[in-house]
């Protein structure tokens, strides 16, 4: 996180961290899952097929700590059938649940996140949480760190974008947040974590979307795998299960 | 001697009857009948030379070793003795006829011509027991030694009650090892009763009625049995068992009380001693059908059902419980229960408790527990607790229109089970609470 502060206990408690290619993050859902971004599982540019520990903790703002509390084991990986690791511009898709292979107990630190449930959670200018154990300039995170960021009007995202000459693909799946006037991005190792708005409406705290991909941090904006377009598929495959 | 066959009647004649008879000749008649009868003979004619003494020619009649008479001349004639209408019976079955002539038949000079003589004879039927009666007195050995029965042609003895006639068809025995009763009411006394008893008895009475009839004793007076002023029944003594179970040991002159012996086999052995003179005892028995004592519950939750005013051998009962409540026997369960009347007016299963359902302990609940909301801890029929689940993480999943508390309701039913009454026993779920961080971030500066 960049530009950000250091969170508290239980100010992001569906915040996950993982160790699968690295350091990443992740948001529970229920009591079981963890909803996190695809390239954290299959990054891009990354074709070895190596196995590797899909490590996941809970509960703790402390990276120490969180890892003394225990890795859950992760009983099957689900991810979102359009995503496509060897298009390296392309993030569609770029969503993935790890189902834990025991159910966590949920307290004042552990705690699930809401899933949207209309577009207005998108509105421009909306304010989100976005949280995380990625890097914070050139340092790495010790501890859980969070950002506000407003939701980025997509023409200004879609103009910054080829104002850049990027072939990087803005789909509709996505949302993009941030000021490049500011200094406030998430960078790697927060990828997977949520974009957390708070509805007002219902008092709770609902993942908008997932820390997906940007150009460099904090010299811009950031992209996000729109969740909303992605409710469906994430009640599908928790209900089969 | 001439033995004529043996018939039941028949002739008997001097030789050349009716012409005369000869002189010098003597001869004797054997009249036999058969075994059982005895001869009576009669002189149908007779006419035989007449003398004094009848010295010269006669007929003598002997029998049983005695003579009965000897006779000669003719009905009328001043000299002889003739037998006229007598009837001359024998005490056996034998008679001998014995006829002598001397040389001459001469009266004056003038040769005389007698006929001589007509006898008939008839078997006459023997009572054997007429001495019988007079044994005592005359001091004779009786026929029989205790009844004698005569018939034409012979007798044959029998026994009074209780003895048993010998093979020699003559002597009596006491018969009374294995008396049976099988009557419904009857009277069983002692050999001879109201007269003394015989010596060194070992009588067995046995009464034996129908399954499930109990059989009731009453003693007559006089009761009297040789006993012992400082010793029980030392000399005689009537025992008495039910099914097997000695109920009693009497002697004296006291007459037992009433007994109901429960039983519908009873026993009665009677022993005596070489000496004695009591008159012994007698009873009315009768008998009485079984009944089982009333069933009665032992707790206020069994229910009798149909309860009959009263129970015989053979009935039965049924036992349930009141709702929430289930038979048990010691520490089993029980699907049913039902009760026979025995033969011995017992039940043959005890009565079964009916004891409060116990549901258990309440399955608990993933993320959630429970509250008494009855008494705590008490998981029997009626009790009911209220699941929970832990707030603010979970929320317990109900359907519409439904409050938690009426899902989380479960009441123990009468078939031991929790239940709910919307869900059965299924049990609430507790589902995570989504974004509701209870230390939400928060942002003082501005």
């Amino acid at each position: 996180i960049i530009g950000g502060q250091q969170a508290k206990m239980g100010n992001f408690p569906w915040q996950a961290f993982t160790s699968i290619h690295g350091r990443g993050g992740g948001a529970l859902l229920g009591d079981r899952w963890i909803l996190t971004a695809a390239h954290t599982l299959k990054p891009k540019e990354h074709n070895t097929q190596t196995n590797v520990s899909n490590d996941v903790f809970l509960g703790h703002v402390s990276v120490e700590e969180i890892m003394k509390l225990g890795n859950h084991p992760v009983r099957q990986v689900h991810i979102h059938p359009d995503y496509r690791q060897g298009e390296s511009h392309n993030f569609e898709g770029d969503i993935a649940l790890l189902e834990l292979e025991n159910s966590v107990t949920l307290g004042p630190n552990l705690l699930p996140i809401c899933l949207p449930d209309n577009d207005t959670f998108y509105d421009s200018g909306l304010m989100g949480y976005v949280s995380g154990f990625g890097i914070m300039e050139e340092r790495i995170a010790n501890d859980l760190r969070f950002v506000r960021l407003p939701v980025a009007k997509r023409e200004e995202c879609e103009r910054w974008l080829r104002k850049k000459n990027r072939k990087d693909v803005f789909s509709q799946s996505m949302f993009c947040a941030g000021d490049p006037t500011l200094k406030q991005d998430a960078c790697q190792g927060d990828s997977g974590g949520v974009f957390a708005v708070r509805d007002r409406n219902n008092d709770r705290w609902v993942a908008t979307g997932i820390v997906s991909w940007g150009i460099g941090c904090s010299r811009g904006y950031g992209f996000y795998t729109k969740l909303l377009n992605y409710v469906d598929w994430i009640k599908k495959e928790m209900e089969e299960e | 001697s001439i033995r004529i066959p043996q018939e039941l009647f028949g002739e008997v004649t001097s030789p050349l009857y009716p012409k005369p008879y000869p002189n010098n000749f003597e001869t004797t008649t054997v009249i036999t009948v058969p075994t059982g009868y005895r001869v009576k003979l009669v002189f149908w004619h007779f006419d035989l030379e007449p003398s004094e003494g009848c010295f010269y020619d006669y007929v003598k009649i002997s029998a049983d070793k005695k003579t009965l008479g000897r006779f000669c001349g003719q009905l009328g004639s001043p000299l002889g003795n003739p037998p006229g209408k007598k009837e001359f019976m024998s005490q056996g079955n034998k008679m001998l006829l014995t006829f002598h002539t001397d040389f001459s038949n001469e009266e004056n000079g003038t040769i005389m011509f007698y006929k001589g003589f007509l006898a008939y004879y008839q078997a006459v039927d023997l009572d054997e027991c007429a001495s019988q009666l007079n044994s005592v007195e005359e001091n004779i050995q009786p026929k029989c030694q205790h009844l004698c029965h005569n018939y034409v042609g012979g007798y044959f003895c029998s026994c009074r009650i209780g003895y048993e006639l010998q093979k020699n068809g003559h002597s009596c025995q006491v018969k009374c090892s294995n008396e049976l009763y099988t009557e419904p009411s009857g009277y069983v006394s002692s050999l001879e009763y109201p007269q003394p008893y015989p010596p060194d008895l070992r009588c067995n009475y046995s009464i034996r009625v129908e399954r499930g009839h109990t059989i009731h004793l009453k003693f007559l007076e006089p009761f009297e049995i040789d006993d012992h002023q400082q010793v029980h029944c030392p000399y005689d003594q009537l025992q008495i068992y039910a099914s097997g179970r000695n109920i009693g040991e009497f002697c004296g002159k006291q007459r037992p009380a009433a007994l109901d012996t429960r039983s519908n086999a009873v026993d009665l052995l009677f022993f005596t001693d070489d000496s004695g003179d009591s008159r012994g005892w007698k009873l009315h028995y009768t008998t009485e059908i079984i009944k089982c004592p009333q069933p009665k519950t032992l707790d206020e939750f069994t229910i009798i059902q149909d309860l009959q005013p009263q129970y015989q051998f053979r009935d039965y009962f049924i036992v349930t419980c009141k709702q929430g409540y289930q038979l048990v026997e010691g520490n089993q369960v029980l699907l049913s229960f039902t009760a026979v009347c025995q033969d011995d007016g017992t039940w043959h299963r005890a009565m079964p408790r009916c004891k409060i359902k116990d549901c258990g302990q309440p399955r608990s609940l993933l993320n959630g527990a429970f509250n008494y909301t009855t008494t705590n801890g008490v998981n029997t029929y009626q009790a009911r607790i209220q699941y929970y689940c832990r707030e603010p993480y979970y929320k317990m999943k109900t359907r519409d229109g439904s409050s938690e508390s009426e899902r989380g309701m479960y009441t123990c039913t009468a078939q031991g089970i929790w239940k709910n009454e919307q869900e059965g026993e299924k049990i609430p779920r507790c589902l995570p609470v989504c974004g509701k961080p209870v230390h939400p971030v928060e942002e003082k500066q501005r």
